[in-house]
C-alpha cells in the first residue's frame, strides 16, 4: 500500500492571501456588489437580509435561487469580475 | 440590461477619450488597438463616436493602476476584480481603470508584437523553428548582442522572418525619456543597477534610467515585461530560472506545488528556499479588448446586464470570436438610439513602426550558431483549445497544430512536437484534415487543395475539386474510414463519401451531417475514426459515437485524449 504524498504548501511572501472564510466571501462579495446594505439593525433582519441578497446575486448570475451559500454560488463569487457593482447605489 | 438610475448618459455624440498610461504587458500599440476596437462595438450600433486625445481632459480617462491607485474603489491583486469605470459625467465620471496587477493580454495567451527586424511590426508566432530547434518564446539564441527576438512564421528557417521581442534593451515607455532603452548600469541614489528595478517606487512596475545616472540626468522609462516574465508574486518581471530548488527538490518547470490555489508558479533565483523569490508563470491572461468593451459601456451608461452571454455580464469570460449580444444592442439604443447615416472609414489598425525604423539598421540577422536550447517540453500541447486536425496515422493519434504535431501512442505516450515540415515537406502550415487509407496512403487536405503522401513520395497539391467536391467547399474538416475503399469527408454541416480508389465522390452525396450522424455537432471542425468509435470536435470538446451510432460520451479534448 502506498501512502498519499504529503502536501506542504507555503505562504510565499507578497503573495496575497485570500483564505477567508465561505461565509466571510459571501458577505464581502455581497456588500461590495451592492446586494446586501452595508448597516443592519438587527441580527433577524440581517439574516434575512442576506437571504434576499444572495437570492437576488444568484437571479443575476442565473444560478438556482436557493438563498444558500452553496458551491455554485461560493465558486461564482471566486470568478474574474468587473468591479462596478450589480445593485446600483 | 440596465442602465444608471435617471439614465445617466452622455449629452453629445462625439465622445472623447485620453489613454493616460499603458501596461507593461503588452506592446502601446496594441494596447492603442485593444481601445479603439472597444469603442468601435459601440460606435458600430450607435450614432456614437469616439476620438482619441493625446492631452487635455477627454471624456473618457483611460488608465492602468494597481491597488490604491486614486479613487475611493482600490483594486485587489491578481484575478477576482479586473477592471471598473464610472457612468458619464464630470471629473472621474466617464473614467475607467484596469487592474494592472492582472496579466494583460488578448485574451489566449501570450501576445508579442515584434519591432524592427524584416517582418513590418508582425507578432512573433509561437512555436517557431530555429535551426531545428523549437522555441515557444523568444530567445537570444544565435546572437551575440543578448536582444531576444523571434520568428513571425512558423519556420524561421524557410521563411527568414523575424523580429525583436521587446525588451528594455530595445526602449521603455512612460517616464520622461521618449521611449529611449535603458542604460545598464545606472546609477540611482548612488548605488548602480544592472538591470530594471522596482527601488523607489511604490507601485510595483519596473524602471530603468535612460542614462548612465539618474541622479543627476533624471531621464528614466519604464520596462516592457518579457513574455517570459513572471506575474505578481515578488519578482515581477523577471524571467523564471530553471531549474530551482523549493522545499529541497528541483524543478525545471512551473510548479503548483506549494500553493492552495494550483496556479502555476517559479522562482526567479536558483533557490527560492535562500532566497525566496517568486511569480506566478505567464498564463492565458485576461483580454483587454473584451474587458475594455464592457468598461466602455459603463462609461456610456450601461450597468450590469443579467443575460450571460451579454457583454455586460459582471463575470469574464473569453469568446474568441466576438459580437455584441442583442441585450447589449438594446441598452445602448436605448441611450442613444441605433446608428445612422452612412459607415464611417473604420479605424484603420495601428501604424506599423515607422519605416525608417524597420529597416534592418545595423542589427545583425539571427546567426546560425549551435544553440542549446532545449525543445519545448511535449505537454506544451495542453496550452491548446483548438486543433487543426486530429487523425489516426500508423494507430497513433495525431494532433496538427500550427505547423506542428504530436503523437499518441495506443499505450497513451505523447510524444512532439514535430514540425510537420520535416515528416511531409510539401505540407503548408494549417492542415485541416488527414486521414489514413487502408493502403497506408495519407491524405492531407488545406483549404482546397490535398496532397498525397505514399511513404516519401508526394502526389499534389490538387484541387479538391477534381475528387468531385463542389467548388463552395473552402475546406474539408473531417474525415472517416467507411468500408475498405470509402471515406466521408465533412465540411460545414455535410458530408460526401469519397471512393478512394476511383478518387471520386459517390453519387447521392451530399448528405446532412445531423441527418446521419445523431447527437453530434452538425459543424464539427475534426472528424476522426479511433479505436472503433468516431469523435467529432468542436472547440475543445469531443462527442465519441460508437459502432452502433450511439453518442456514448461527450468529453474534453485535452483531458481524455491528451490526459493534460
Amino acid at each position: 500500500w502506498s501512502h498519499p504524498l504529503k502536501s506542504v504548501f507555503v505562504t510565499f511572501p507578497g503573495d496575497v492571501t485570500k483564505d477567508m472564510s465561505e461565509t466571510e466571501l459571501a458577505d464581502s462579495y455581497l456588500k461590495k456588489f451592492g446586494y446586501i446594505e452595508t448597516v443592519h439593525r438587527s441580527g433577524f433582519q440581517s439574516l434575512l437580509s442576506k437571504t434576499n441578497a444572495l437570492k437576488r446575486m444568484q437571479r443575476q448570475m442565473g444560478l438556482e435561487e436557493t438563498g444558500e451559500l452553496d458551491k455554485a454560488t461560493v465558486d461564482t463569487m471566486k470568478q474574474p469580475r468587473c468591479g462596478v457593482p450589480d445593485v446600483a447605489n | 440590461y440596465q442602465t444608471f438610475e435617471g439614465d445617466i448618459k452622455w449629452d453629445h455624440k462625439n465622445i472623447t477619450y485620453r489613454t493616460l498610461n499603458y501596461s507593461p504587458d503588452m506592446e502601446s500599440s496594441l494596447i492603442d488597438d485593444a481601445f479603439a476596437r472597444a469603442f468601435k462595438v459601440w460606435s458600430d450600433v450607435t450614432p456614437l463616436t469616439f476620438t482619441r486625445l493625446f492631452e487635455g481632459t477627454a471624456d473618457i480617462m483611460i488608465s492602468f493602476g494597481k491597488r490604491d491607485h486614486g479613487d475611493p474603489y482600490p483594486f485587489d491583486g491578481m484575478d477576482n476584480l479586473l477592471a471598473h469605470a464610472y457612468p458619464p459625467g464630470e471629473g472621474v465620471q466617464g473614467d475607467a481603470h484596469f487592474d494592472d496587477d492582472e496579466y494583460w493580454t488578448l485574451g489566449n495567451g501570450v501576445v508579442v508584437k515584434t519591432l524592427y527586424g524584416n517582418a513590418n511590426g508582425a507578432l512573433c508566432h509561437f512555436p517557431f523553428v530555429f535551426e531545428g530547434k523549437s522555441y515557444t518564446t523568444c530567445t537570444t539564441d544565435g546572437r551575440t548582442d543578448n536582444l531576444p527576438w523571434c520568428a513571425t512564421t512558423a519556420d524561421y528557417s524557410k521563411d527568414q522572418t523575424y523580429g525583436f521581442c521587446p525588451s528594455e534593451y530595445l526602449y521603455t515607455f512612460g517616464g520622461n525619456a521618449n521611449g529611449a532603452k535603458c542604460v545598464f548600469p545606472f546609477v540611482f541614489m548612488g548605488k548602480n543597477y544592472d538591470s530594471c528595478t522596482t527601488e523607489g517606487r511604490s507601485d510595483g512596475y519596473r524602471w530603468c534610467a535612460t542614462t548612465e545616472n539618474f541622479d543627476n540626468d533624471k531621464a528614466y522609462g519604464f520596462c516592457p515585461s518579457r513574455e517570459s516574465a513572471v506575474i505578481g508574486g515578488n519578482s515581477e518581471g523577471e524571467p523564471c530560472h530553471f531549474p530551482f530548488e523549493f522545499e529541497g527538490n528541483q524543478y525545471d518547470s512551473c510548479t503548483t506545488v506549494g500553493r492552495k490555489d494550483g496556479k502555476l508558479w517559479c522562482a526567479t533565483t536558483d533557490s527560492y528556499d535562500a532566497d525566496q523569490k517568486w511569480g506566478f508563470c505567464p498564463d492565458k491572461g485576461y483580454s483587454l479588448f473584451l474587458v475594455a468593451a464592457h468598461e466602455f459601456g459603463h462609461a456610456l451608461g450601461l450597468e450590469h446586464s443579467s443575460i450571460r452571454d451579454a457583454l455586460m455580464f459582471p463575470m469574464y469570460t473569453y469568446v474568441e470570436e466576438f459580437s455584441l449580444h442583442r441585450d447589449d444592442i438594446e441598452g445602448i439604443q436605448y441611450l442613444y438610439g441605433p446608428k445612422t447615416g452612412p459607415d464611417p472609414t473604420p479605424p484603420q489598425p495601428n501604424p506599423f513602426p515607422d519605416p525608417d525604423k524597420t529597416e534592418p539598421t545595423n542589427e545583425p540577422e539571427p546567426t546560425t550558431t549551435t544553440t542549446t536550447r532545449p525543445v519545448p517540453p511535449t505537454n506544451e500541447i495542453c496550452k491548446f483549445t483548438k486543433f487543426d486536425t486530429i487523425t489516426v496515422i500508423e494507430g497513433d493519434l495525431h494532433f496538427f497544430k500550427d505547423g506542428f504535431y504530436w503523437k499518441m501512442s495506443s499505450k497513451n505516450e505523447l510524444s512532439g512536437p514535430f514540425a510537420v515540415s520535416e515528416r511531409w515537406p510539401a505540407l503548408p502550415t494549417v492542415i485541416d484534415s488527414a486521414f489514413e487509407d487502408k493502403s497506408k496512403k495519407l491524405y492531407f487536405f488545406s483549404g482546397t487543395r490535398f496532397w498525397v503522401y505514399n511513404g516519401e513520395s508526394v502526389l499534389g497539391p490538387r484541387n479538391i475539386e477534381k475528387l468531385g467536391l463542389p467548388s463552395t467547399v473552402e475546406k474539408v474538416e473531417g474525415a472517416m474510414q467507411k468500408g475498405k475503399d470509402k471515406v466521408f469527408l465533412f465540411s460545414g454541416e455535410n458530408f460526401w463519401r469519397l471512393d478512394v480508389k476511383a478518387q471520386q465522390i459517390d453519387k447521392g452525396f451530399p448528405k446532412y451531417t445531423d441527418m446521419v450522424f445523431g447527437g453530434v455537432p452538425s459543424d464539427a471542425h475534426d472528424v476522426f475514426q479511433y479505436k472503433g468509435n468516431t469523435y467529432f470536435c468542436r472547440d475543445s470538446f469531443y462527442w465519441r459515437m460508437n459502432s452502433r451510432k450511439q453518442v456514448d460520451r461527450v468529453g474534453y479534448v485535452k483531458y481524455d485524449l491528451l490526459n493534460c
